[in-house]
């Protein structure tokens, strides 16, 4: 956008079709868009300048303010986090790249490889956890998760580690079975130590579009999410799908990944986002 | 659903001779938001509502029908028709016939070359697994046990992690073991990778497949047009695959990626086992969009 030209038509028109193309939906674009119509006026503002700003603020003002919080392992030990999510959005990956962050932060970290079903996803993790230098709990191919998740969990305990990641299989949330397999991992937790998991991650696909809306209501209510990774942001999709996601059901994003090494995860900032959204 | 909005965008028009332009602007309104609910790209409605407009302005209106379900097959049709035509096969051309599966990281390229080796066992080909992929951890391994599960031979490639070499070697194997078919399953990759797209054009250039199949999530947004816009325009896609359709995504990324790629779909996902493969049905993929 130039300074100080005045605002048209066309402003506002690539103002839409950039928020739609962002991902951001039908709905939430309009009402987006409403809002800095309003400005507009009320404002009598004539400065695309000015314009852009009052529509990065707009934007941002959907963020709600405790989206800034990242996680505070000190509260419990051991942190327990279970890592769930529809198949192939990075889940996997994630783990390995928060196990390097935090194992290089000082502390220590146990993988607890509970996606006993996809072909070599135990080997995956392994590979992952020789590379980041970190101790895996693992059974044999086809076994029960909830008992990985526990044999994970009580590891943990004997050993004092600080930080546990339970890597879960993949699945699409209108599996019904499937979201009871993971009710019942969740509660397996629970019950080996009560107030874990002290966060439950929905890793979502940063090219999904308003799928992610469903999938994130549906484990909401399957895992009880605390927060959010969204991957694959190094390409050129935007994830705009988060905003509606955090408006409507208050989930928080953590990280985002931005590749495929340990070291591509980034603490959300929820200023850099609404930046990245419009450039 | 889209029949209800448009008996309420119509329920005004009465005893008129056509569909008139009022009552089919507030049509496209309603269609409009409901395909950009569905995940098409917003260029694309753009387009199809255009095109829906020229058809309905001026259509007699039929007695038969009422305008709003006259509009709504307008729609229908017009969607169909661009998702394309039924069961297109797999071009199997050459001795072997070499198929690439290519697409962006995590969209179900390896479980696809699994699922398509068995459909092809099925019916008398005798086709081999070949892993491109020497770079996500234990990516050769899932092939290998993929390979093993669908009982289809596997290109062992020892310590080669060349993924061009490991290609070539594996076609000119394939002509002396007899294998009617190669099924090439490579690394997911972003379009904007240079490097790997290069390494893409590469493999095509040494094997010739016959069948370059982009393989897409049915669960993307916005971004399905970018991505499978530079597959195409670098490799020259052949066929699309769209997985994971037994999800409950919309699917718009179908009618985005064909409007980009003026290819069939070819195949679809629809599970995890390696029976879940199914061809494309327009009709149904049209009625799932509008929802
Ligand atoms: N470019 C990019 N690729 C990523 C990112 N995160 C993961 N990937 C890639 O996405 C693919 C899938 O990653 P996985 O970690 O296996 O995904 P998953 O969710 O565990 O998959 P399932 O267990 O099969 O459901 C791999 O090729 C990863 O390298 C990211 O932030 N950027
Ligand atoms: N429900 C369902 N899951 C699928 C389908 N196709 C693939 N998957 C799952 O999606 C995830 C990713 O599949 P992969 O075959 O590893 O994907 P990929 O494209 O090879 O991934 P990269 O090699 O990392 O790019 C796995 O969990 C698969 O089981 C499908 O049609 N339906
Ligand atoms: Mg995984
Ligand atoms: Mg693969």
């Amino acid at each position: 956008m130039t300074p100080d030209l005045p605002i048209d038509k066309h402003a506002i028109d690539g103002l839409e079709e950039g928020l739609l193309g962002a991902d951001v939906g039908a709905e939430l674009t309009m009402s987006i868009v409403g809002r800095v119509e309003g400005r507009v006026r009320d404002e009598k503002i004539t400065s695309m300048d000015r314009l852009g700003q009052v529509i990065r603020d707009e934007t941002r003002a959907l963020i709600p303010e405790r989206q800034i919080a990242t996680i505070d392992l000190s509260r419990a030990r051991p942190f327990v986090i279970l890592v769930v999510g529809v198949n192939g959005t990075g889940k996997t990956t994630t783990i390995a790249k928060l196990a390097a962050r935090w194992k290089g932060e000082g502390k220590s970290v146990l993988l607890g490889a509970a996606d006993t079903f996809r072909a070599a996803a135990i080997e995956q993790l392994q590979m992952w956890a020789d590379r980041v230098g970190v101790p895996m709990v693992k059974h044999k191919a086809g076994s029960d998760p909830a008992a990985v998740a526990h044999d994970t969990i009580t590891a943990a305990k004997s050993r004092g580690t600080d930080v546990v990641l339970i890597d879960t299989a993949g699945r699409l949330h209108n599996k019904a079975h499937l979201m009871q397999e993971l009710s019942k991992v969740r509660r397996v937790i629970e019950k080996e130590l009560p107030g874990a998991p002290h966060e439950t991650l929905l890793v979502l696909d940063g090219t999904t579009g308003q799928n992610g809306v469903n999938q994130a209501e549906a484990f909401l209510e399957a895992a009880k999410l605390t927060g959010m990774v969204v991957t694959k942001l190094d390409g050129t999709a935007k994830g705009g799908v988060i905003l509606s996601i955090m408006r409507q059901f208050d989930i928080p994003v953590k990280f985002i990944g931005v590749g495929e090494g340990a070291d591509d995860l980034i603490p959300f900032d929820p200023q850099a986002y609404v930046d990245t959204l419009f450039e | 659903n889209l029949q209800d909005k448009m008996d309420r965008v119509f329920k005004t028009l009465r005893g008129e001779a056509s569909l008139n332009e009022w009552h089919i602007d507030n049509a496209l309104k309603e269609i409009r938001v409901a395909l950009l609910e569905a995940d098409v790209n917003f260029k694309v409605v753009k387009e199809f509502t255009t095109r829906v407009r020229e058809k309905a302005v001026g259509e007699n209106v039929l007695t038969a029908f009422s305008p709003a379900q006259q509009v709504t097959k307008i729609v229908r049709d017009e969607l169909q028709t661009l998702l394309g035509g039924n069961e297109v096969g797999l071009a199997l051309v050459g001795s072997p016939a070499v198929i690439m599966m290519a697409g962006l990281q995590g969209s179900g390229k390896t479980t696809t070359s699994g699922k398509l080796a068995l459909h092809l066992k099925n019916r008398g080909k005798r086709p081999l697994l070949v892993p491109c992929d020497v770079y996500r951890p234990a990516a050769i391994e899932q092939l290998r046990i993929v390979a093993s599960n669908v009982k289809v031979p596997f290109f062992e490639i020892g310590d080669n992690r060349d993924p061009i070499d490991i290609a070539r070697k594996a076609v000119a194997d394939a002509r002396t073991l007899l294998h009617d078919v190669v099924i090439l399953d490579t690394a997911g990759r972003l379009h904007i990778d240079d490097d790997l797209m290069k390494e893409l054009d590469t493999i095509k250039r040494e094997t010739r497949p016959s069948e370059i199949l982009f393989v897409a999530d049915s669960m993307t947004g916005q971004d399905a047009v970018k991505s499978a816009k530079e597959f195409d325009d670098r490799l020259g896609v052949t066929g699309i695959v769209l997985t994971k359709l037994d999800g409950d995504a919309r699917g718009g990324a179908a009618l985005s990626i064909k409007s980009v790629v003026n290819r069939p779909i070819k195949l679809v996902g629809i599970g995890e086992k390696y029976v879940d493969l199914d061809v494309f049905h327009p009709d149904r993929m049209a009625s799932r969009i509008l929802g």
